[in-house]
């Protein structure tokens, strides 16, 4: 199945996880 | 002295009760981010505000690490394009997140995002830039013609109106087919951060039942 680029970065992009601002405290 | 500690706040703060007003979040809730606010403005530089080394240190745990996307985002909260993110820009734009926030918030961020350079639109060439950015940091290996097959299907996708570029209108349309594309848009930690971090020593100074 063909992934759209967009999605490809939204999933994939570790700068685009915020979760991380607080999951690293 | 009759100052107090109590009343020494970071620059930029703002009273939880307006943000909350203006916000999804609970006045605790803005209160639990203030916490978290101080401890992000104060791991490098002491001043209580948020500088994008200090970003960088709290997404990647690592001061150095520069990533095209966390960049883009970090700009996105500095409204008031100074170089620094204050209390009241680090809430306001993390309401954007809450699973509470408006879909139309949301799409407006995400576009923002992807819009590189500020145009207005997003373009083919910055979707390009972002497609082979990602793959820089995930040491993805793909060829050029695969690289231009994944975007050139994209845009036909997008740019329905064809002319060149993705508006805003586009972008929602594509967004409305592909919800997916906003995953990230939402964090569902902001739901109820009182309870989802509960090492948060919380004191709230006016009842959220009082606004």
């Amino acid at each position: 199945k063909f992934f759209n680029a967009f999605e490809f970065i939204s999933s994939m992009s570790s700068g685009f996880d915020l979760s991380n601002l607080f999951e690293n405290k | 002295c009759f100052c107090s500690k109590k009343n020494k706040h970071t620059p930029g703060y703002e009273e939880p009760t307006v943000l909350a007003a203006e916000t999804p979040f609970t006045v605790s809730e803005v209160e639990a981010l203030y916490e978290l606010f101080k401890k992000l403005s104060n791991s490098i530089i002491s001043d209580g505000l948020i500088h994008k080394e200090e970003f960088q240190l709290a997404l990647f745990r690592n001061r150095n690490r520069r990533n095209l996307f966390a960049d883009r985002i970090f700009d996105l909260f500095d409204i008031k394009r100074n170089g620094v993110i204050d209390f009241g820009e680090f809430v306001r734009s993390l309401s954007v997140f809450h699973p509470n926030a408006p879909i139309e918030d949301k799409i407006k961020f995400a576009f923002r995002l992807y819009d590189l350079r500020q145009t207005g639109f997003i373009e083919r060439e910055e979707l390009k830039e972002m497609v082979l950015a990602l793959l820089h940091e995930s040491e993805l290996v793909l060829s050029e013609d695969v690289v231009e097959m994944i975007v050139d299907k994209t845009w036909k996708d997008a740019d329905t109106k064809g002319d060149g570029k993705i508006d805003l209108e586009e972008w929602r349309d594509l967004v409305s087919k592909s919800p997916s594309l906003l995953k990230n848009m939402t964090l569902p930690y902001l739901k109820d951060i009182t309870l989802s971090f509960p090492s948060f020593v919380l004191r709230s100074e006016v009842e959220d039942t009082e606004i």
